[in-house]
C-alpha cells in the first residue's frame, strides 16, 4: 500500500508559471500538474543558493545547522551526520534513485550525490553537462561565446544533446525498465520507488533550445517593473550578481561595479531567455509526467524549485539575497490517494493536460507542442483543451522548503519525523520544518477556518 | 530549562487565539493544566512564537520515566498540523558593502562576517543584518549592521524599506521579537 514518490527540483526557477499566476508564462505540464494537486503560492527556500538550500531541504535543517552557507563542505563531516530525505525512505524499505541535480555537486554531497547513504543506486548525471560552461552560444558576430542568453540548436551542441533532456530520458527509460521489474534490481517484487529527478534550467546560462525563443516574442517581453535599485536598501543586502558579469555578452556591456544596471535591451533578452528556458523545462517535465501517470498512477509527485532569481527587480539578478524574488519558490505537492480518487471520480485523464485558465487565452499551446517535437524529446502529453471543473488547491499560508521532508513522509506512510531539539548536531533524524501532509490531504478547510490569511500577497 | 519541568507527559496546549505568543508547552499534565487555566501553558514550556497554532489539544505518552535530552527527542512528536506564523530565510555577506567585497554574493564561510536573517509574516518582510561569528556559526544580537522592513500589504515588490520609519516602530518591534 505505499506509494511511489517522484520529486522533480529545478534548479534556480522562481514561480513564474501559469499556474502561480504568471500571465506570460507558457507552462502547460507544470500547470496540469498543479490543477489536480496543491499550490503553496508562499513557500520559501531557506538561503538562495543552490549549495545550502539544497542541503537543507534534503536534511529539514536550517543553514546554521547544516552550517552550509556556500558550496565548500559535506554536512556530515561539517555539521553532523543528518539523515537525508531519500536516505530515510530507503531506511524505511523504498528503492531510491537519483536523475540531474538533486544534492548540490562536488564536495556539497562528497563528490558522491551522498553515497552510499541516500541511493539505491548510482546517481545519473547527464553526460553533456560537462559542456555546461563550453563557448557555444551563437553570437551576432557568427562566432560562438560563453554568453548568458544562448539559445542553442540541440543538434549541434557537443554530444547532440543537452543536459535536461539525457535526464529526461534516463528517468523516462528507468521507470518503464521498474515497471518491467527487469532491469532494475529491487529488495522486493513490491517495493514502491523514491525517485528524484533534478532538471538544471533555467540555471545560468540559459541554455535552450532555441526555438523555445518563438513562444515569448521580444516584444511582447515586458522589463520588471521596479527595476530600479530600491531607495533605503541597505548596501550590506545588495547582491552584486558577479555570476553574470563575467559573461562574454555580459562583459560586452561594461556595466558598472557593484550596482550596474544592465541596459533594458539585454534585460528584455535575459527576461525571454529565463521564461523560454522555463518551458524548455517544463516540456520536459510534461514527458516526465506522462511516463509517471502512465505506468504509476499512484504516486506522489512534488515539485520544487530550490530558489528564487531576480529578473532586473531592484536592478538586480541571479539570486543571493533575501528579496521575495530570490526566495520565494514554487512548491507543488500531488497527493497519491487524492489523484487516485479523483481520476475516478471526474473522469480526468491521467496524463497531464492543457487546462482552461484565462491566463493562457492568448498563448499558442500547438506552437508549443510543434517545438518539442524538435527538441528531439518524446512526444509530448496530447494537447486536450478538456479542462476539470476542479481547480487547484492553492494554499496562501507560509511554507518553507524545509517542510518538504516531513511531508512526503507523512505522506508516503513513513515514520513521522519527530521535531528538531534547539541543538540537534546529534540527532541523526528530526525536522526543523513542518508537515504539510494536512493540507495536501485535503483538511485545508480546517486549517483555513482559524486563519486570517492576507489576500494581498497574492500573486 | 524549560525540560526540566517534563516529567512523564508532554502536554501540547492549544494555541491562544489572537495572540499565538505560544506555540507549544511541555509539563507535566497538572503544570499544563495549570499554566493553561493561568496563561494558556506560558510559564510551562518553551515558547517558540514563530511556530505552529495547533486547533486541538493533544496528549502524547512518554514511555519511559524522565530521560536525557536526546532520549526525550527521539520520543518527541512534532505539532505538524497547522499554519505557520512565519518562514525564514538568511543570507551570508562578507562585508557591509559590495564594493569592498567583490565577492559578496557568493562568500566562503571563513570570509562570512555578517549575516541577514530574514522573517516573513503575513504582512512584513524584516531583515537584521548581524555580525557574525564564522567559528561559532553564531550571530551576535547586540550588534546590528543594517535592518530592512518592508511591508508588503502596501509595498509587495519590497521597493521601500521602511525599517527607519516611526509608523513603523512598532510593528518592527514585533517582528524583530519573533526572529529573536
Amino acid at each position: 500500500d505505499q506509494p511511489n514518490v517522484l520529486l522533480i527540483i529545478v534548479d534556480d526557477l522562481r514561480p513564474v508559471l501559469g499556474c502561480y499566476g504568471d500571465s506570460l508564462a507558457i507552462t502547460p505540464n507544470i500547470d496540469a500538474l498543479a490543477h489536480d494537486a496543491t499550490v503553496f503560492t508562499r513557500a520559501y527556500a531557506q538561503q538562495a543558493l543552490c549549495g545550502p538550500s539544497r542541503t537543507s531541504f534534503l536534511t529539514s535543517r536550517r543553514p546554521d545547522t547544516t552550517r552550509l552557507y556556500d558550496v565548500h563542505s559535506y554536512w556530515r563531516k561539517h555539521a553532523g551526520n543528518f539523515t537525508s530525505l531519500p536516505q530515510y525512505f530507503k531506511e524505511n524499505g523504498y528503492h531510491t534513485a537519483s536523475a540531474g541535480k538533486i544534492f548540490h555537486p562536488g564536495i556539497v554531497s562528497n563528490h558522491s550525490d551522498d553515497q552510499p547513504y541516500s541511493w539505491s543506486e548510482t546517481p545519473y548525471h547527464p553526460p553533456t553537462q560537462a559542456h555546461k560552461q563550453d563557448p557555444v552560444c551563437l553570437g551576432p558576430d557568427g562566432s560562438l561565446h560563453t554568453n548568458i542568453y544562448c539559445p542553442v540548436q540541440v543538434e549541434e551542441q557537443p554530444g547532440g544533446s543537452l543536459p535536461d533532456i539525457e535526464t529526461t530520458r534516463y528517468s523516462v527509460s528507468w521507470l518503464k525498465k521498474w515497471a518491467g521489474g527487469t532491469a532494475v534490481r529491487r529488495e522486493a517484487p513490491a517495493q514502491p520507488f523514491f525517485l528524484a529527478v533534478g532538471y538544471h534550467k533555467p540555471h545560468i546560462p540559459l541554455k535552450f533550445p532555441k526555438q523555445f525563443l518563438d513562444l515569448y516574442p521580444i516584444s511582447s517581453v515586458s522589463l520588471a517593473p521596479n527595476r530600479w535599485l530600491p531607495k533605503g536598501l541597505p548596501p550590506v543586502a545588495w547582491n552584486p550578481w558577479n555570476d553574470l558579469r563575467w559573461r562574454e555578452d555580459i562583459a560586452a556591456l561594461n556595466v558598472s561595479f557593484p550596482y550596474g544596471p544592465l541596459p533594458d535591451f539585454y534585460a528584455r533578452y535575459i527576461r525571454q531567455g529565463y521564461y523560454a528556458a522555463t518551458s524548455y523545462t517544463d516540456s520536459l517535465i510534461g514527458e516526465l509526467l506522462t511516463t509517471v501517470d502512465h505506468l504509476f498512477p499512484d504516486t506522489i509527485i512534488a515539485f520544487i524549485g530550490d530558489h528564487g532569481w531576480a529578473l532586473g527587480e531592484h536592478q538586480e539578478w541571479s539570486k543571493f539575497s533575501n528579496f521575495e524574488v530570490s526566495t520565494q519558490v514554487p512548491f507543488i505537492i500531488r497527493n497519491w490517494r487524492r489523484t487516485h480518487n479523483d481520476t475516478a471520480a471526474h473522469g480526468i485523464s491521467q496524463h497531464p493536460q492543457s487546462f482552461n485558465q484565462p491566463e493562457y487565452s492568448g498563448n499558442d499551446h500547438s506552437t508549443y507542442e510543434h517545438f518539442s517535437s524538435r527538441t528531439g524529446c518524446e512526444s509530448l502529453p496530447p494537447k486536450s483543451a478538456k479542462s476539470s471543473a476542479r481547480k487547484a488547491v492553492e494554499y496562501n499560508g507560509l511554507v518553507e522548503l524545509v517542510d518538504l521532508f516531513p511531508t512526503l513522509v507523512d505522506l508516503a506512510g513513513l515514520p513521522t519525523l519527530p521535531q528538531c531539539p534547539r541543538d540537534s548536531s546529534q540527532v541523526r533524524v528530526c525536522t526543523e520544518g513542518m508537515s504539510l501532509s494536512h493540507v495536501v490531504q485535503g483538511n485545508l478547510q480546517t486549517v483555513n477556518s482559524n486563519t486570517k490569511h492576507n489576500n494581498h500577497r497574492n500573486t | 530549562n524549560p525540560w526540566d519541568v517534563m516529567t512523564n507527559e508532554v502536554f501540547i496546549s492549544p494555541a491562544e487565539p489572537n495572540k499565538g505568543n505560544n506555540v507549544w508547552s511541555v509539563g507535566s499534565e497538572r503544570m499544563a493544566e495549570a499554566s493553561d487555566t493561568k496563561h494558556k501553558g506560558h510559564t510551562a514550556g518553551r515558547s517558540m512564537p514563530w511556530g505552529v497554532e495547533t486547533n486541538k489539544v493533544k496528549h502524547q505518552q512518554i514511555h519511559s520515566k524522565r530521560t536525557d535530552l536526546l532520549e526525550f527527542e527521539e520520543y518527541f512528536k512534532p505539532v505538524s498540523y497547522g499554519e505557520k506564523k512565519a518562514a525564514f530565510s538568511q543570507y551570508p555577506r562578507p562585508g557591509p558593502t559590495p564594493s569592498r567585497n567583490p565577492d559578496s554574493d557568493q562568500p566562503h564561510t571563513r570570509d562570512v562576517t555578517i549575516m541577514g536573517y530574514s522573517i516573513r509574516t503575513h504582512r512584513f518582510r524584516y531583515t537584521a543584518w548581524l555580525k557574525f561569528d564564522n567559528q561559532t556559526y553564531k550571530p551576535d544580537w547586540d550588534h546590528i549592521v543594517a535592518e530592512e522592513l518592508y511591508d508588503h500589504k502596501t509595498d509587495p515588490q519590497e521597493d521601500h524599506n521602511v525599517v527607519g520609519k516611526r509608523f513603523y516602530t512598532r510593528h518592527k518591534r514585533e517582528v524583530y521579537s519573533m526572529l529573536v
